[in-house]
């Protein structure tokens, strides 16, 4: 299967890139370093787990992480994405301890920033 | 408007700091948003202190109720200028350390205050109104949705589709005109964010991401802060 994207906007109309959605063939060789890449970053980034069971779910989250990253690779080619010091977190444990902007409400007398010139 | 623009090389941007597992980005970028502010009104760079609007402000929106800040349960960079406009100002971080929890007190000791706001506002979702609010105020607090930054490394993020949904606050420092090519070698311009997941993670703290289109919501929630022209003690 594949996913087909306008990758440009307006000023490029012309090109269309189809790429592939990461659940094809290599993804089963991706998964097989995986625990070597787990040791890794274990090490790099000084992760310890209480018990077993805690260390196995955490490679499970990281393996589910490998795939995520190739997803976004997909999505985003012009950066490098893969394991982080975020690796052995699900989705919403990082947006839990990580992330913490409130809904923006704007309040109506909120002073808004006077127009600046931009020519020259 | 210079076509490339990076408040760290003009003094006005601290070091990269680390929030740990709490959840209060919109601190940091609070503070280097005044960091920045300060700096540009004193000549003096000036590293402030994001323990005291988590143990302190408990600024609430007055259009929404229980929308307040919260320590690390979240905030927001504009009732964050709000309270420290209100309290006077903002402690040196070396003054009131970080811990990277909301369990203390407020320890605030008005005596103490490095950096004060005199006024703050909100720029329109207009590219080139931003740059020009960055290249003349300093740098400016945003807001960003962080989907692909949990698994970002390096390069100039540019994702076909990314919500607009803001969950994550962050520093604008600056812009470049020509990092990436994504198609037909066509360079393309982007932002240089400033996050505060500490030096290992990014581009040594920071963070690309493509200009133009609004990706990932960066453009929608801008923020500028004036600094008093007070020397801190």
């Amino acid at each position: 299967s594949a996913v087909v994207s306008d990758v440009v906007s307006e000023d490029d109309p012309l090109i269309r890139q189809v790429v592939s959605n990461g659940a094809g063939e290599d993804s089963d060789d991706h998964l097989l370093n995986a625990e070597h890449h787990f040791t890794l970053f274990k090490s790099k980034y000084g992760k310890t787990y209480a018990t077993q069971e805690e260390h196995d779910y955490r490679l499970g989250v990281f393996k589910a992480n490998l795939r995520r990253a190739k997803r976004h690779q997909l999505l985003d080619p012009t950066a490098v994405h893969g394991v982080t010091k975020f690796s052995d977190l699900t989705p919403s444990e990082f947006r839990r301890q990580f992330l913490g902007l409130r809904p923006l409400k704007l309040p109506a007398d909120a002073q808004k920033a006077p127009i600046l010139p931009t020519n020259d | 408007l210079p076509t490339d623009f990076d408040w760290r090389d003009h003094g006005a941007v601290t070091g990269v700091k680390d929030q740990g597992s709490c959840g209060s980005c919109w601190s940091f970028s609070t503070t280097g948003a005044l960091e920045g502010a300060h700096y540009l009104s004193t000549g003096e760079l000036v590293s402030l202190s994001e323990q005291q609007l988590v143990d302190c402000d408990h600024e609430c929106d007055p259009q929404e109720y229980g929308a307040c800040d919260s320590g690390c349960n979240g905030g927001l960079m504009t009732t964050a200028f709000e309270y420290t406009l209100k309290a006077g100002g903002l402690e040196r971080e070396d003054d009131y350390p970080y811990t990277g929890n909301d369990r203390g007190a407020c320890k605030f000791d008005k005596s103490k205050i490095a950096a004060s706001v005199s006024n703050f506002s909100v720029i329109s979702v207009n590219e080139d109104q931003i740059a020009a609010n960055l290249v003349k105020h300093g740098p400016l607090a945003v807001g960003i949705n962080a989907v692909f930054m949990q698994t970002y490394m390096k390069g100039v993020s540019c994702p076909y589709i990314c919500g607009r949904h803001l969950d994550h606050g962050v520093l604008l420092v600056g812009y470049g005109s020509a990092g990436y090519a994504p198609i037909r070698f066509k360079e393309k311009p982007y932002w240089i964010i400033k996050n505060s997941w500490g030096e290992n993670w990014g581009e040594e703290g920071y963070y690309k991401i493509c200009r133009g289109r609004n990706v990932c919501g960066v453009d929608s929630m801008v923020s500028s802060v004036a600094a008093l022209q007070t020397k801190s003690q």
